[in-house]
């Protein structure tokens, strides 16, 4: 799980400082899944950046499976991204010199997994998002559902205990969108893997047990759904 | 307006070739307001690409505002192109570099409109789409729905008789969406700006008075919905 507390985040353009995060407190136990919806520009991709360990808040106490990382380094913050967290990015980040299968083998290969495992788990994940046919196509010669599904796969390779998605069913027509959630829900009860999504999508958000919104910097839960 | 007939277009990788499109025939007048949806990696960008002059076809006819395009040449193409033809991009295709009123500004520079000239309808158009607080900032400054929302104001800040949008509101949420559509069917309506779009979002579609679906390369319209 994880606990945040008084998170603040500002950006500074020359004079100006924009005050996007402004005291988060939330807490996420182990196997749950969680929407985050509010306004473009309100801060979203910011706290997940956060959380995921991209980036560091400007104040606030941050704790993740156990560890207060707001004293840890760069390197000791990618060890524990890399060990436990897969990461769905909301412009997917694809490396355009890489084949799909390549940019799935990635966090692979980041811990040290032989190449040929690194494929073979890297193939079996595209074919489960329905890409299994597009293995060896470089994120140009892929359409724009094609690279969300490539970067959804990379970001589940690695069976990270915590899943950060940022929209990642935004450029997926309804059906895919659907088998896509379907896949991360079965993660989430099958395996226990705790889900946070980011979505502008109301249907998606409502397949989530926990949904918060985020409005002048401060997060809500909201109450569930009428079934 | 602009008509379509026996459009075909494939890509080839090493020995594999996958036909994308496989004889679309389309006519739309001026002043329609058309969406066009279709299963991700169907086509939908690709077609789009085509009409408005990024890529040729393999093989078919092409009348875009009563001139036959297919024997133009890459200059031809692109002197038509930036006086008739705004473009949404599905990935945005901002200028890093450049700021979000420049990135707006880069048609009329096209064109030869002096740049103070030019800034002051950056500024309006930006206005009208809810970033007039985000003009200094470059697009690694921005959120992922306010990028989308500078790549609509570079689209209509030439007035052009033609706008194609590819997933216009795939990143917004619900509320800048809808304002989004209402500045797309005031165009329309108050000024016969004549609109593609290709959406996922039913609410988008349902918005269009024509309504076309893109399945095994083929183009097919839909009855109007029931009101
Ligand atoms: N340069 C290329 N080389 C090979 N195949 C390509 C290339 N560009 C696109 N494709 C293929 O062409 C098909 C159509 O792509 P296109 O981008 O038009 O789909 P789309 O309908 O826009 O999908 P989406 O809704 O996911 O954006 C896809 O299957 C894609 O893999
Ligand atoms: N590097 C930066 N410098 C200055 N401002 C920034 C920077 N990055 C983001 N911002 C601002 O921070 C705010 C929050 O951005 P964020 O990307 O978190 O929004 P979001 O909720 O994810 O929006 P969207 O739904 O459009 O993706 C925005 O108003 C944006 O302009
Ligand atoms: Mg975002
Ligand atoms: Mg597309």
């Amino acid at each position: 799980g994880l606990r945040l507390v008084g998170i603040r985040k500002s950006y500074r353009i020359g004079p100006v400082t924009t005050e996007v995060l402004r005291g988060i407190d939330l807490e996420v136990a182990a196997g749950d899944m969680m929407s985050i919806m509010g306004p473009s520009g309100s801060g979203k991709t910011t706290l997940m950046n956060i959380i995921g360990l991209l980036d560091r808040p400007d104040s606030g106490n941050h704790v993740l499976e156990g560890r207060d990382v707001s004293g840890f380094d760069d390197d000791a913050l990618s060890r524990l991204r890399n060990a436990h967290v897969g990461f769905v990015f909301q412009a997917f980040h694809l490396l355009s010199r890489l084949t799909a299968a390549e940019n799935v083998c990635v966090p692979l290969v980041y811990r040290g997994t032989r190449r040929k495992e690194a494929l073979r788990r890297a193939r079996a994940m595209l074919e489960q998002v329905g890409m299994g046919d597009r293995l060896e196509h470089r994120p140009d010669q892929l359409s724009g559902g094609q690279k969300q599904r490539v970067a959804i796969a990379r970001a589940l390779v690695g069976e990270p205990a915590l899943l950060l998605a940022d929209e990642p069913t935004g450029a997926l027509d309804a059906d895919t969108a659907e088998e896509t959630m379907r896949l991360l829900l079965e993660l989430n009860t099958g395996q226990g893997v705790t889900v946070l999504i980011i979505t502008h999508d109301p249907t998606v958000a409502r397949r989530c047990a926990r949904r918060m919104r985020i409005e002048n910097g401060r997060l809500r839960e909201q109450a569930a759904f009428g079934i």
